[in-house]
């Protein structure tokens, strides 16, 4: 059985597709066959793999009205690492599945053979910045929320709201479903800002906080503009560093001796 | 008459809530009458400048049922600078007006009193990373959009998108919607990248790029936890310094001599 992990958080650019892209690169680079689903309409996950959005390549139609998830699955050019892309449609099924009856659970169906066939050990899903429909298919087919944590104040303000989400959906729709873990990102130990609110998730989630802390780096910024993984890009540099020691750590987690 | 002008940008975290806020207090400092509507579930500019989301105090009813927009206005510390503030039941507004009739059209009926009372001469909504409902009606409530751009790749990727949107509605809903400016966001000039991103985006939109780019500053970022404006938490560093003069060419694109 995959493990299926949703990467989330409601507040924008606080690093969810660089973690999603990144991290399972990092975990393809230590032998394990990664998928990573890009729920995003904007389909940064793709571009950053160095992928284009055709129509008709992404869950859209799958969400909508049946097919076959598998069949969408496309290579990268990393092996044991493949991606379901997105495409400019995608935006039109928070709209269709609002309207439509049991508008949430549609991505857990069809991920079921997915999950089951044992091609891969986790599914990665990156999701858009809100609580739509999409991100709700992708929270409500989930066993793990993986929570990207800008360390600036107003990504800490929104972290009460996703944390609520996932309590209301475990005593609901997915009742399996339980925080992965919470990753500070774009950490800057100079500032006080970034310690403070490093400080302030660890109160509040002591055994949630991944040791890891991402650091803004350069490179992590300029990675998707070349299409690659930042453990391709620039391979020694402190970007992919910090990403093969998450990898690490995730499967420290999730691999219990 | 106010101009009405939304600030939106469905890709997350480019500095859309910073940018409505932080313009905002400086043409109040420049003795202009401003009203900011936070459409952000999150609430970001609610606290940045000081208040509280409070049950009730929202658009949220307004846009469901009907109720005066003019009575959910509050004063914040700041003559001349009001806020109709957010709420957390602001997200359920998304999926309650997709299934109502007329969907998008409600906050610009709804603004049309406060627009035509000339207490105001801005009038800034502050939108969700997303093209749901909320955003939906503040474009189609405004006359112009402010487009904040991070200078990084993914952030370039999503402009395409946004203009296209915004070209729809010119055609239908909204034929008087134009593109106000393109504001860069984060800009540091050190990297290439930075560089890259602002010469494309001229390329593509030359007359619609505001000249004055917004340097990343940490004081920018630790505004928000006192909830200030930067101009009144840091008065003299380079981040009040930018949005003021933001400000001023704002004011000369509006009222031309
Ligand atoms: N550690 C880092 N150092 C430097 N830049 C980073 C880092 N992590 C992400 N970035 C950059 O910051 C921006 C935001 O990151 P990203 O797009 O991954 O966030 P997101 O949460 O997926 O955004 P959205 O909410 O729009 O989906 C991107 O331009 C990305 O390249
Ligand atoms: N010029 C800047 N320098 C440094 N930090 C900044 C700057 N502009 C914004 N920030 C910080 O970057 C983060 C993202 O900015 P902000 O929240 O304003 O973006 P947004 O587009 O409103 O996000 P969302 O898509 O979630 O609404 C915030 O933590 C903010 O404090
Ligand atoms: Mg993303
Ligand atoms: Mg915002």
């Amino acid at each position: 059985q995959a493990r299926v992990i949703a990467v989330a958080n409601q507040k924008g650019g606080v690093g969810k597709t660089t973690t999603a892209v990144n991290l399972a690169a990092c975990l393809v680079e230590r032998r394990k066959k990664v998928l990573l689903i890009d729920l995003d309409p904007q389909g940064n996950a793709t571009s950053a793999v160095g992928l284009d959005k055709l129509p008709g390549g992404s869950v859209y139609q799958v969400l909508l009205g049946g097919g076959d998830l598998a069949a969408r699955v496309r290579p990268t050019a990393y092996r044991n690492f493949d991606i379901i892309p997105s495409e400019l449609d995608l935006a039109g099924a928070e709209v269709e599945l609002i309207r439509s009856d049991d508008p949430f659970l549609r991505l857990r169906r069809a991920l079921d053979p997915l999950r089951a066939a044992g091609t891969y050990e986790v599914i990665f899903i990156d999701c858009p910045p809100s609580f739509g429909a999409l991100t709700m298919n992708a929270l409500c087919a989930a066993d793990g929320v993986l929570i990207p944590l800008q360390c600036e104040y107003f990504a800490l303000e929104g972290l009460s709201v996703i944390a609520r989400m996932i309590g209301d959906l475990r005593a609901g729709a997915n009742p399996a479903l339980d925080i992965d873990g919470i990753v500070m990102t774009m950490y800057s130990g100079r500032t006080k800002l970034g310690q403070q609110v490093v400080q302030e998730v660890v109160r509040h989630f002591p055994d949630k906080v991944y040791e890891t802390l991402i650091p803004r780096t350069v490179r992590l910024g300029e990675a998707p503009s070349f299409g690659k993984p930042v453990i391709v890009y620039d391979r020694t540099g402190i970007g992919a560093t910090a990403y093969r020691l998450l990898a690490r750590e995730f499967i420290r987690r999730h691999e219990p001796p």
